[in-house]
């Protein structure tokens, strides 16, 4: 089973925590806080505006 | 026998060259009979006077013998089997060193369930669809954040651009493949929007100039064209059914409030113009739990049904066939949050089985009556000169109407996959 979340939220500027961008909370766009193969659960943050 | 089989004089002679053409017409008379019976999509589909509809289209896939081999397999069926299977009664004595086997093999934490005691789960659909403890699922407390609907592995993510949602490593799929065209009720243009009001022309200028933006930016998804947001139930079709439970009270003060933070505009028009689509691909492996939960504060308006062929959604699968989740049965469940459009999609797989969502009972996937209620709409919408979107719909106004949904709280139980 799978299953797909499409959804409409403000571009930002860092992408990914992966990344190792660090605003200091500035940045008020999507950002993933996830990366690809990771085994997440219910309830982990998959990412905030 | 021995001597007949040594003694007989064998005698070839040729086929007569009529019977060998006779021979092939009927194989090939006899195979688009077949294919038109079983509604794949033939170049002759449909008659000239439009008395009989054509035939419900399905999009054979392309992919390797793998792939092909697996396509002429009744998958719904051998699904149904197994849900079948799984429900049989176990014996009492088997039903611990069976469930500890499954759990050792699938790495199922017995730790976490909500009841310990395996000798309650009476059969392996049971153990599947079981709970868990309260409080081994903490909620991320950030509001701004999504959180996981569900245990299981980050596909893939990212950013949709120019209408694709990459599926895995290069391999896309169209985001209105996915989702659903507009209905025709929703193409006539009805121009209500969630909130209840009339578009005014300053939103359709906002709308265009959003939609200005999105094209120049490569961010081509034109969502007023998805679904439309209006406020009244209107089916697409007439086997769309208004699915209404009752919302829980709280939920809906929760949810209003937080959709109050936003401006209030209707989901369809940004809130800025640099908002965009983003997506995330989870995969559920056996062993995991297989309930889902809201993964934000947020209202479903409406839930789609693609009866589709249930296949394997597995990693593998996923990059041995293109397109896989547009050709899986699924549920997309339509809406928004605070910050615009939302939608959920739970993508079933035949050895899961069957979609399971808590506030609409009406619901009923992988099933006989799913197939021939969509057969039923596909000859309706022909009958009455529509085009079949593939889909059955049916909406949640009545839940809750002051909202115009359903609203979900952040980690609240929507449902789950089932086995069967």
């Amino acid at each position: 089973s799978s299953i797909v979340l499409v959804f409409e939220a403000p571009m930002g500027t860092r992408r990914n925590f992966d990344a190792g961008w660090d605003d200091g909370g500035r940045n008020n766009g999507w950002t993933w806080c996830i990366g690809n193969g990771q085994h997440v659960k219910v309830g982990q943050k998959l990412g905030r505006v | 026998l021995k001597s007949a089989w040594r003694d007989t004089k064998i005698e070839w002679y040729p086929i007569p060259i009529g019977l060998g053409i006779g021979f092939l017409g009927l194989l090939q008379f006899y195979r688009s009979q077949r294919a038109e019976k079983d509604g794949w999509e033939t170049a002759e589909s449909g008659d000239v006077d439009g008395d009989r509809p054509p035939p419900r289209k399905r999009v054979r896939p392309s992919g390797p013998w793998q792939v092909q081999v697996m396509s002429t397999l009744p998958l719904k069926a051998i699904s149904r089997l197994w849900g079948r299977f799984n429900e049989l009664i176990l014996p009492y004595w088997f039903r611990v060193p069976g469930f500890k086997l499954y759990s050792w093999i699938f790495g199922v934490n017995l730790d976490e369930i909500a009841e310990p005691d395996l000798h309650a789960y009476p059969n392996l659909a049971a153990f599947f669809y079981r709970k868990l403890k309260p409080d081994v699922r903490p909620i991320d407390p950030d509001p701004c954040a999504i959180v996981s609907p569900a245990d299981g592995r980050i596909l893939q993510f990212g950013i949709i651009e120019k209408g694709e949602v990459e599926q895995v490593k290069g391999m896309t799929y169209s985001l209105e493949a996915l989702l659903g065209q507009a209905s025709p009720s929703q193409a006539a243009g009805d121009d209500t929007s969630s909130q209840g009001r009339k578009a005014s022309p300053k939103d359709s200028a906002d709308m265009a100039m959003h939609e200005e933006f999105a094209r120049v930016n490569g961010i081509s998804y034109t969502l007023p064209t998805l679904i439309s947001g209006e406020a009244k139930a209107s089916p697409a079709i007439e086997f769309s059914m208004d699915a209404s439970t009752a919302s829980k009270p709280s939920s809906e003060a929760k949810v209003k409030a937080d959709l109050a933070l936003g401006d209030g505009r209707p989901w369809y028009l940004p809130k800025t113009s640099s908002n965009a689509l983003y997506y995330v691909v989870i995969y559920l492996a056996p062993g995991d739990y297989h309930r889902f939960h809201s993964p934000n504060s947020w209202v479903v308006e409406s839930r789609r049904h693609f009866a589709g062929e249930l296949y394997s959604v597995s990693p593998y699968l996923q990059r041995m066939l293109p397109g896989l989740f547009t050709l899986n049965e699924r549920v997309v469940l339509l809406g928004r949050w605070r910050w615009g459009f939302f939608t959920f999609i739970p993508v079933g797989a035949t050895n899961v089985g069957s979609i399971k969502i808590n506030f609409d009972a009406e619901l009923r996937t992988n099933s006989l009556t799913t197939d021939t209620a969509a057969d039923r709409a596909a000859a309706l919408a022909t009958k009455k000169g529509q085009p079949y979107t593939g889909f059955t719909e049916a909406t949640y106004f009545n839940s809750s109407k002051a909202l115009g949904g359903h609203p979900l709280e952040r980690g609240e139980e929507m449902g789950g996959f089932q086995l069967g």
